[in-house]
């Protein structure tokens, strides 16, 4: 799955998610990729996120928007996407996933629910500084 | 590290995040840009997880899952479970431009795109039907069904409900980390 957070020079902010979902899932099965708030969510007053990992559980904790209400609250974008993850984790200890955050000044984070086997999650990064896709890895 | 414009995304998709780049270096939206990078996921079938030819249901069949947001306006546009059209996350941003509604899903969503001039075509590949016919060999493991028979940690469907059986769900742990949103 890809989510993606653009934000212009001006701070407008977009995000958006394309997926073919769960493997052998029941037909009809929507993740959360598709689902403002918990796939993507963006809001030009505070910034984006994206979510990607085990739909099923994820959407139900709306983490996106969870992370973008905490930078609006002043978070900085690691604790954000910090604290989305670790809402899920409460219930579902060794859940899949891993969001990734934006502030409207260019700040960005992520996190990650550490498991057997996902320790590290990558996410790639473009801004004037690299003018070019530079990958991170954040250490879940 | 604060600077403007950014463009960030999940995992390694290198040639998503030039395309959304590449869009706003030549002056399109940021709504454009992240058009353009997922799009180009979806072109690329990145690590099998996006667009067509992946992920393939219990059917055999793959179906994509989109949304575009635009935080200006807070306007969004997505769809879900889209059949036979590859190109999700343009028809999610049709949803936006051309409806009042937020989210549509199934065959009427591929009806819509049909309507909005978005192509029509088969999404199975090679991956998809090889990832298909290895599940069926395998008994249909792993799936996601649970408390119905026959027991679905050892068969295939099709399933009833069965209240009185308790087996446990399967151990989370045989999750698949590259069968994700």
């Amino acid at each position: 799955t890809i989510g993606m957070i653009v934000i212009g020079k001006n701070g407008h902010v977009a995000a958006a998610t394309s997926t073919n979902g769960a493997t052998h899932k029941i037909p009809g099965r929507v993740g959360d990729s598709p689902v403002a708030g918990a796939g993507a969510y963006a809001d030009s007053t505070a910034g984006g996120a994206a979510a990607t990992g085990d739909g099923d559980i994820m959407m139900r904790f709306l983490p996106s928007f969870l992370a973008v209400d905490l930078m609006r609250n002043g978070a900085q974008p690691t604790a954000a996407c910090e604290m989305a993850i670790s809402r899920i984790k409460k219930y579902y200890p060794d859940f899949f996933g891993a969001v990734i955050c934006a502030n409207t000044t260019g700040g960005y984070g992520a996190a990650c629910n550490k498991r057997p086997g996902f320790s590290q999650f990558p996410f790639m990064v473009v801004n004037p500084q690299t003018n070019k896709p530079q990958l991170h890895k954040v250490d879940c | 590290q604060a600077s403007l414009p950014l463009v960030i995304n999940t995992w390694h998709f290198e040639n998503a995040a030039s395309a959304a780049w590449s869009s706003l270096q030549m002056g399109g939206s940021v709504l454009d840009a992240v058009e353009r990078g997922c799009a180009q996921c979806e072109l690329e079938q990145c690590d099998g997880s996006v667009g067509f030819g992946g992920s393939p249901d219990e059917r055999g069949e793959s179906t994509l899952d989109a949304m575009i947001m635009n935080g200006n306006t807070m306007e969004v546009g997505a769809v879900g479970d889209l059949r036979r059209v590859k190109n999700a996350v343009g028809v999610a941003r049709a949803v936006m431009e051309y409806t009042e509604h937020t989210f549509i899903v199934g065959e009427s969503a591929t009806i819509f795109a049909q309507n909005m001039g978005f192509k029509s075509e088969d999404l199975s590949a090679n991956q998809s039907i090889a990832i298909f016919s290895k599940w069926l060999q395998s008994n249909c493991q792993p799936n996601y069904r649970k408390h119905v028979f026959p027991d679905p940690s050892k068969s295939c469907g099709p399933y009833k409900p069965n209240a009185k059986s308790r087996q446990p769900k399967h151990p989370k742990g045989n999750f698949d980390p590259s069968s994700h949103d």
